[in-house]
């Protein structure tokens, strides 16, 4: 697997 | 100035609007390293800018890179230069591209 599928979602700011 | 990256495009908001009306997701450490914009809310200033689009992704805020910036920072600068006085606009370098 690659590694960046291992890194987290984001959260989502309202701005 | 700004990232030589041939996608890029600046694009100018005036603060046209209380609020920016924008949403965004990603920020280094996450599967988007790269603040996206998810939503764009009808009469904030971005709407009524007319050039932002639901998937840009922000490289810069007038001038400020967010490469490295996680999330809650990228943010803060956003609504930081929404908020500044002295300048009734902020410049966003925007790509199309991851």
């Amino acid at each position: 697997r690659e590694k960046r599928l291992t890194l987290p979602p984001s959260e989502i700011t309202l701005l | 100035p700004g990232l030589l990256e041939p996608t890029s495009c600046l694009i100018r908001v005036s603060k046209s609007a209380p609020t920016l009306g924008i949403a965004i997701e990603g920020g280094a450490n996450t599967r988007q390293p790269l603040p996206r914009i998810v939503t764009i809310q009808r009469g904030g200033s971005a709407h009524n800018c007319g050039k932002l689009k639901v998937g840009h992704v922000i490289l810069e805020v007038n001038g400020t890179g967010l490469r490295g910036k996680e999330h809650r920072e990228a943010a803060r600068i956003i609504a930081e230069a929404f908020k500044l006085k002295e300048k009734d606009y902020i410049d966003f370098l925007v790509t199309e591209f991851n």
